[in-house]
């Protein structure tokens, strides 16, 4: 380009606008990701009734999602149309969420209001992986 | 709302409490107020929560508070199902997904007979059933006794039992009492075990079949020392003090909130809308092409 150019042509763009450039291609720096947040029970003063766990982490996904999230995030192709209608045609149309794809069980321990003892297994307790939808 | 249709037919959610519960509920979940939905369908776990707080509100009658032995057996029953983590564990027999432990009724406090050393004990029991739902399918139940720590600790104890069942039919006025019985005799070493189990998953499945929520029992049982197979008669009758028992059901909650063991390959399997990159051609499992089938399988093994 620049052999190309005449002389005169303003000088070739800096380095650091480069880096500015190629940003926009690279993973966004808080990148849609599982995060931890240990919860105990007595903190929500549940803890009379729940006997156990003591202690219970539910996770959860927080983070952008990048705008062609392909096969890292599982997400189908649906999520890239969105991505760009929201881009290009219509801002009302919300980007991508960052949000759980799959989860685990937890089982818990309670005291029913008639003074029986439950045990029970609850599904979808746990986020174990994120996803962009 | 199909779900919901009242009484032990409730689902395990349940729709949007009274808005002032509600409110309760979300301020004590930090929930949005105005997000009145977010409460619909709360799963059961928040169900028991909500009804804490209704009864408590609507100064309701206060919780009852749950026997410390049948804590500590609950205690020792989570810990064998579940990891430290809180994840149910696998390998078990019968696959539940739910226990329920229930105390006689306090109200009805079991009658004895004070009888004589070594006569027959006769003990009052009712059980009240409502917390099971119409979801939650019986698959096995047993009587659990525990002792006075009063018990002289002996080798061993033999306890020859009988049980019966009466429902108390009121359709039919010519006998008003049917009752089921079943005798059965505990031999345990008192040493060694705090707890002994009486299966009656044949003797309760019609009871639980027929949603009856109340059942009363009762109990006769005379206990002697030692192990009738060596002593040839009764002579040493014992005075056990057996705490009246718990019971114990172990069921499958076939609720959407409940964990089923067959998802257990759902936490490995992708979610259904997660489109997979197709290799090639769709090829029908059965009827694919053969060479096509061969050389996509060369070249996945290379």
């Amino acid at each position: 380009q620049r052999r190309n150019e005449s002389p005169k042509a303003a000088p070739a763009t800096p380095p650091h606008d480069l880096s500015e450039y190629f940003k926009q291609f690279a993973f966004p720096q808080n990148e849609c990701e599982l995060h931890d947040f240990r919860l105990s029970f007595s903190q929500l003063r549940w803890d009379r009734w729940i006997i156990a766990p003591h202690r219970y982490s539910p996770r959860f996904c927080r983070g952008d999602c990048p705008r062609v999230p392909g096969q890292r995030y599982g997400s189908p192709v649906h999520t890239v149309v969105q991505s760009i209608i929201s881009e290009r045609l219509d801002p009302a149309v919300p980007r991508p969420a960052c949000v759980p794809a799959e989860y685990r069980p937890l089982s818990v321990l309670t005291v029913e209001p008639d003074g029986s003892v439950a045990y029970k297994e609850y599904e979808d307790m746990i986020a174990t992986k994120c996803t962009c939808r | 709302n199909s779900k919901g249709q009242g009484g032990s037919e409730k689902a395990p959610g349940f729709l949007a409490a009274p808005e002032d519960a509600a409110s309760e509920l979300g301020a004590l979940l930090q929930l949005p107020k105005e997000g009145g939905q977010g409460h619909a369908f709360v799963p059961h776990l928040l169900e028991v929560l909500a009804e804490r707080i209704l009864r408590g509100l609507d100064g309701g009658a206060p919780w009852l508070q749950p026997d410390s032995r049948a804590i500590r057996y609950m205690k020792r029953l989570y810990r064998m199902s579940a990891t430290k983590e809180g994840f149910p564990r696998a390998h078990r027999s019968p696959l539940y997904n739910t226990v329920r432990l229930f105390s006689p009724c306090r109200e009805c406090e079991p009658r004895r007979r004070d009888l004589g050393e070594g006569d027959v004990h006769s003990v009052d029991l009712r059980f009240n059933l409502e917390r099971v739902t119409a979801l939650e399918h019986l698959l096995k139940s047993v009587l659990l006794y525990s002792f006075d720590t009063a018990v002289p600790i002996s080798s061993s104890i033999t306890c020859i039992c009988h049980l019966s069942l009466k429902e108390h039919d009121f359709s039919s006025q010519v006998c008003p009492n049917i009752s089921h019985s079943l005798a059965f005799s505990l031999h345990f070493d008192v040493r060694k075990r705090k707890w002994v189990e009486i299966d009656v998953t044949s003797f309760l499945q019609p009871l639980i079949a027929m949603n009856r929520r109340n059942t009363h029992m009762v109990l006769n049982f005379t206990c002697v020392m030692g192990d009738p197979q060596q002593s040839t008669k009764l002579d040493n009758p014992v005075n056990v003090a057996l705490v009246p028992p718990s019971l114990l059901l172990y069921l499958n909650d076939t609720s959407e909130d409940a964990y089923h063991w067959g998802n257990s390959l759902r936490h490995g399997r992708k979610s259904p809308a997660r489109a997979r990159p197709r290799s090639g051609p769709l090829v029908h499992p059965t009827k694919g092409d053969k060479g096509k089938r061969n050389s996509q399988g060369k070249r996945a093994s290379r």
